[in-house]
């Protein structure tokens, strides 16, 4: 089965 | 003062068609440069990133930077009332987009400025194993392919082929191009094809379009207006194996 990611961790702030 | 003026209006139009399938609301932002806007969806599975340089515009004024946040469904409304050869006027005026086509009749649409519920996002570098170029229209017909078969593509490549393939319940199809372009390693991942159809509604944007593939990475799918004065770029969240 498959999961949908999101791209939250690349815009993850330093 | 903001003042920007297209000999027609379908880079709008064709951009706008992904765009307000993506997100509900934009901001763009202008200065002397040009015009741009950065988007995350609701959902953060795809960022969308408009770029259009003043020298694309025929007349191009900005004294001052400017916020300007609209719905993206109401101007779409408004760019599917445009006709192919219409000059294109946009403007502002004290809490509006003023958006003018100037053909046969000269017509003024107002869109009210909306407030932001988020603030833009800024794009994310992203250092991919893969670039390579394919024609809009193979990729296109290959996402329409898939469709037959599932709801998620692989999209892979390694130094000679891009490769499209799905399987599903009654079959499967595999998809094969010979990209012809200096590719160094290999890469794959799994997308939704939902997902990846609603950036394919600018279909007029671009001949080509630019992908980078990494290995259960985001995609990147960008295009290109060959005069390199306008880009629309893509970025979507892979699915990955649970």
């Amino acid at each position: 089965q498959y999961k949908q990611t999101t791209l939250d961790s690349y815009f993850k702030k330093d | 003062m903001f003042k920007a003026e297209l000999s027609n209006p379908n880079i709008l139009k064709t951009s706008f068609e992904a765009i307000s399938a993506i997100v509900d609301e934009i901001q763009f932002q202008t200065d002397s440069e040009g015009l741009r806007l950065d988007a995350l969806d609701r959902g953060h599975i795809t960022f969308l990133h408009l770029d259009l340089k003043a020298s694309l515009f025929d007349e191009y004024i900005c004294d001052e930077p400017e916020k300007i946040n609209i719905d993206t469904d109401e101007f779409m409304k408004v760019l599917k009332r445009s006709k192919s050869d219409d000059r294109v006027l946009l403007s502002l005026d004290e809490g509006n987009l003023i958006i003018t086509f100037e053909g046969q009749a000269k017509r003024t649409f107002k869109i009210r400025l909306i407030d932001m519920e988020y603030e833009p996002a800024t794009p994310p570098a992203i250092e991919y194993p893969t670039e390579f170029s394919i024609p809009f229209d193979l990729f296109k017909n290959s996402i329409n392919d898939i469709d037959i078969y599932s709801d998620k593509v692989s999209l892979s490549v390694d130094s000679e082929k891009f490769k499209a393939f799905a399987t599903g319940e009654f079959g499967e199809v595999n998809i094969e191009f010979i990209h012809g372009e200096s590719v160094k390693e290999e890469a794959s991942s799994v997308f939704s094809l939902e997902k990846i159809s609603e950036m394919l509604k600018a279909d007029k944007f671009s001949d080509n379009v630019t992908l980078s593939i990494g290995n259960d990475m985001p995609l990147t799918l960008s295009l290109k207006m060959i005069s390199e004065e306008g880009e629309l770029r893509f970025l979507l969240a892979p699915r990955i194996e649970n």
